[in-house]
């Protein structure tokens, strides 16, 4: 038997809106620990990979290790029947092939259920290295996601570029050229706003700004936004979930012909 | 400028 339950549904409807976009379907793997899912986007371009720990769940329970395929446009209509705040629960029996969510009302007046079928998901599972990376650049995430918007107007590509001075965003295109400078921040009222950088050596890398712009659907789930660069190896976006997990997507880099 | 893909970085296990 697994079953998890949260106080919210918007965790759960978040999460959704930030992956359901880059993949089509996923696998939810349950265990003791909590609920995990890998995939990649169908180019094989980025790979997401979301954590849900068990203990940020309000109630958890998971006899038996199961993994739970499923169709994400299918579960992403279910979640949008669920009050933001509702309560959700996720049910599936061992070796079940439907899962089953339960919406509660705060005042318990109105519980809906549905019934969604699983899909037999053979997927493949990539190993991602324990990496020290040579940047790394908090910065409040609506910034993040304002950029990306921002720069995408000029071209299919953003070069990011870290130095100790700072991290510079460009994008250059039919129209013209952007560059958007953040300098580190000496001091701040919100830690949220804050532009802290990580240097140990200058890293500059070129990605695409359709993928970013992806990934920034997550922007809702966490104010803040942590990229990591090291030359020629995948950047790191990270979105931390307050108190249940994160999420962290992964993006190929563009290089030299 | 060409997109790499991520299995050229990270391994299917």
């Amino acid at each position: 038997m697994f079953e998890a339950r949260l106080l919210r549904s918007s965790i759960l409807k978040k999460v959704l809106e930030a992956i359901k976009d880059l993949l089509t379907q996923a696998t939810f793997d349950c265990d003791d620990n909590g609920i995990q899912l890998q995939a990649m986007d169908n180019s094989h371009v980025s790979l997401v990979s979301l954590t849900l720990r068990a203990d940020g769940f309000d109630k958890y329970r998971c006899d038996r290790n199961i993994s739970l395929g499923m169709n994400l446009s299918s579960m992403s209509k279910i979640l949008k029947c669920a009050g933001d705040k509702d309560t959700v629960t996720m049910k599936a029996q061992d070796n079940a092939d439907t899962v089953t969510f339960v919406f509660e009302s705060p005042n318990q007046e109105k519980v809906s259920d549905y019934e969604m079928k699983l899909m037999n998901l053979d997927l493949e599972h990539l190993g991602i290295p324990e990496t020290e990376y040579s940047c790394t650049i908090r910065l409040s995430s609506a910034e993040f996601a304002r950029i990306c918007r921002d720069l995408s107007q000029f071209g299919e590509s953003i070069v990011i570029s870290c130095t100790k001075e700072g991290v510079r965003f460009s994008a250059s295109g039919d129209i013209g050229s952007a560059n958007i400078a953040l300098a580190q921040t000496a001091s701040v009222d919100k830690e949220e706003e804050a532009v802290v950088i990580e240097m140990e050596e200058p890293v500059t890398l070129t990605f695409a700004c359709q993928y970013l712009n992806y990934f920034t659907k997550a922007t809702s789930l966490s104010p803040q936004v942590q990229l990591s660069m090291s030359a020629d190896v995948p950047l790191v976006v990270e979105y931390r979930i307050p108190d249940i997990g994160h999420i962290r997507y992964y993006l190929a880099p563009k290089i030299d012909d | 400028m060409s997109q790499k893909s991520i299995t050229s970085f990270f391994k299917i296990t």
